[in-house]
Formats: C-alpha cells, structure tokens, sequence
C-alpha cells in the first residue's frame, strides 16, 4: 500500500460520506417549520444527485467484489469493500423509497438511460478480458462500467443551474479518487516487478479525463471565488 | 500470484 493509493481510497470514502451527509441533512430538515439555511438550500432546490449514476455504482461493485467470500487479501480490503456495497445499495436505496429524499430528486432532469452505458461494457468486457471466466468477465465489466458511471451525473450537473457546494464536493473527491489511483499505478509500475494490467490502466484513465472537463470549472470557480456552474 | 496483485485495489 502506497501513499497515493490510500489517499485514493480515502478520497473515496469522503466522496461517499459527503453524500451520505447530504442525504442525511435533507431528512432531518423536513418538517421543520423554520428549517437552516442548508436545509433551506437542499429542500427547495433539486439535490443534484444524479439517481442513474449512484445505480450504476451499485452495479460496478456488486459485480467486481463477487470475490469478497472467497479471496481474502486483507482486513482493510474486505472493510472498504463492505463499506462501497453497503452504501451504494443505501444511497439508492434512500433516493428511490425515502420518501422524503426521493421528494428532492429531480427525475426529468435525469433522464440518461443506463442501458446505453451497460450493453457496451458487458460487450465489451466479453471480447476483452484476461481470461474468459465468469468471475472475470464480471470483474472486467465493472472496470469498463465505472469508467463511464459518472456521465449521467455529469450531464445532470450541466443541466442543473445551480449546483449546491456538496454536490460539487462530490463530484471533484471522486475525480480526484480517479486521478490519485493513475498515480498508485505510475509507482507500483516502477516499485514492483511485473506490476502491469493494460485493461485496468486504459479504463482508469478513460475515466479520469471524463473529469477534466469539471475540474477546469471547479478550479476556475475556486480561483475566481464564484458558484460552480457547467456551461451548457 | 499475479492475479492476486491485481485485485488488490477496489
């Protein structure tokens, strides 16, 4: 384990609890006759989440730890994997039953079909794979998926005017998950031997440019000190 | 043990 593969995983886990922390901020604010500002912000506008990509992540690891019972590599792995499946069935699981979260999903701005992003990968991870196994074929089908997962949520930050601080939070810890793990693989590349997996690198990087198109507008607002807004 | 190495990242 090297420092920019646990800064990784850890900008992960932030990325999740931020939207955990969103989730759990719009339900405690409902019926409050005089609610906070946050709660204020979250209620009346749309939550910007987009329900298509949190479904899509939900995917990704139900089918790239299908190894979690029968591989064991080490405690903090088996915990992190725990800790991804468990909330990306909860989060969707809040934005689809609870009533109240499910009241700020905006659902006609999120209209990405998953289909057009499954049927590709699962193809693809069927001609393209290591070895030709059912586990394998799985576990190939997560990389190429979480690779474009992000896209509906990015065309729903596009369309939504304003984009509330924690959903751009968001956006920019899971880019930066993405960007930090390039660098995992640039130093176990030339730390260990026979460190090379053309598959996992080429999708990693396809989906680290999918965010350089937010982290210009991210950093720009920052500098600028103004909201983050896409263009359209 | 290569295939190891490789699903040791999530």
């Amino acid at each position: 384990m090297n420092i920019f593969r646990l800064a990784g995983d850890m900008t992960h886990l932030m990325s999740v609890l931020v939207l955990l922390l969103k989730i759990h901020t719009i339900k405690s604010c409902a019926g409050k006759s005089y609610p906070c500002s946050l709660c204020f912000i979250l209620l009346e506008s749309s939550s910007g989440i987009s329900l298509k990509t949190q479904e899509l992540y939900a995917l990704v690891f139900a089918t790239r730890y299908l190894d979690i019972f029968t591989d064991f590599i080490s405690v903090y792995n088996t915990i992190m994997k725990l800790i991804f499946l468990g909330s990306s069935f909860s989060i969707v699981w809040y934005i689809r039953r609870h009533k109240i979260v499910r009241r700020s999903y905006d659902k006609d701005q999120d209209t990405f079909r998953h289909f057009f992003l499954v049927l590709p990968c699962l193809l693809l991870a069927l001609i393209i794979n290591e070895k030709f196994t059912f586990k394998e074929v799985l576990w190939t089908f997560s990389l190429y998926l979480e690779a474009v997962a992000i896209l509906p949520q990015l065309i729903l930050l596009q369309r939504t005017r304003n984009i509330d601080n924690l959903t751009g939070q968001y956006v920019f810890l899971l880019g930066a998950y993405r960007a930090l793990y390039i660098l995992n693989w640039i130093y176990r590349y030339f730390t260990e031997p026979h460190y090379v997996h053309w598959i996992t690198w080429i999708s990693g990087l396809v989906q680290t440019l999918l965010y350089a198109d937010f982290f210009y507008y991210y950093f720009s607002s920052l500098k600028n000190n103004v909201k983050l807004k896409l263009p359209a | 043990d290569e295939e190891h190495v490789m699903k040791d990242e999530l």
